[in-house]
């Protein structure tokens, strides 16, 4: 699921990355 | 739970909340009514406005000077098409963007971080439209819908007039939206009701559920005694919130159909990677 979700699971292990949005 | 120990946990997601989400429910219901010494919002109600507005979509400050221009001739259709398109990207944009600041909420639930992490992205993953829709409702009334950072005001039915399927996806949320509001919860009522729904112990594909139940059974706690003391001459408003629960199924249910036949028809579609994750298989 982690592997699915990578954005998400990063978001969930560091703070907010506004290169992900 | 001792009543203090609930009430300090109302205390802790009622100021992650004030962090983490920058338009509350009390800034929101001052614009709409117009009771704030801000500006107006610039309303867009046609193609015209759109294109006039457009520029703006997604600031959290509009520029003064800009608020009044006027007059940039009729749009062609072709045009038009683009400009729902361009929209339609920049609510995504937006919406990934509430995505990491639910994902930063959802941190600050106590325990949550110490879940199982593939249970953290699933509770994420389920809940988050069910959040969003409850977000997005104290900044919609019955005419129409505020959008970025309150600086907007959308009508309702210039969204319905945009094409199929874009012209769907909003009304479903637009009638649960008024219907939730007449329940008059603020901004630390919605605060727990966000982290009772983020820890829902059904959502598929759960590796262990028990403690996330106990932890939703905790904020419960707290939302119950919270509502009775903020709300003491509302009668059953706990049970009446809970049972929103069932309507925000349904809704994510609807909206995941919209996406679908968006993906299928409009080629030029290209969905946020963050949005794409949480809604891959889903349901």
């Amino acid at each position: 699921l982690k592997e699915k979700h990578k954005i998400l699971h990063r978001l969930l292990q560091n703070s907010t990355s506004p290169v992900d949005l | 739970p001792e009543a203090a120990d609930l009430r300090v946990l109302a205390k802790h997601l009622y100021e992650s909340y004030l962090k983490n989400f920058p338009l509350t429910k009390a800034k929101a219901r001052a614009i709409l009514s117009g009771k704030t010494s801000d500006n107006a919002p610039f309303v867009i109600h046609d193609m015209k406005s759109l294109a006039e507005g457009e520029q703006f979509i997604n600031c959290r400050q509009l520029p003064r000077q800009e608020q009044r221009r006027t007059s940039m001739g009729l749009i062609q259709s072709e045009l038009q098409s683009e400009l729902e398109l361009r929209f339609f990207r920049s609510c995504q944009s937006r919406s990934a963007e509430a995505v990491s600041e639910v994902t930063e909420f959802a941190k600050s639930i106590p325990g949550f971080v110490n879940l199982d992490l593939n249970d953290q992205v699933t509770l994420l993953k389920y809940g988050m439209i069910e959040v969003l829709i409850i977000m997005m409702s104290p900044l919609m009334n019955k005419d129409g819908t505020l959008i970025s950072y309150g600086q907007i005001f959308m009508t309702r039915e210039f969204i319905k007039s945009l094409r199929k399927p874009f012209g769907e996806i909003m009304e479903p949320k637009f009638e649960f939206s008024v219907k939730f509001n007449m329940l008059e919860l603020d901004d630390s009522d919605m605060a727990l009701f966000l982290a009772v729904i983020i820890l829902s112990g059904d959502r598929p594909g759960l590796l262990n559920v028990k403690p996330i139940e106990v932890l939703q059974e905790n904020v419960l706690h707290s939302m119950e005694l919270h509502l009775k003391m903020n709300h003491p001459d509302s009668l059953q408003l706990f049970a009446k919130v809970l049972q929103k629960m069932t309507d925000l199924r349904q809704l994510v249910a609807h909206h995941v159909q919209v996406m679908q036949l968006m993906k299928e028809t409009e080629i030029d579609m290209c969905l946020h990677p963050l949005l794409q994750e949480i809604m891959k298989d889903l349901y």
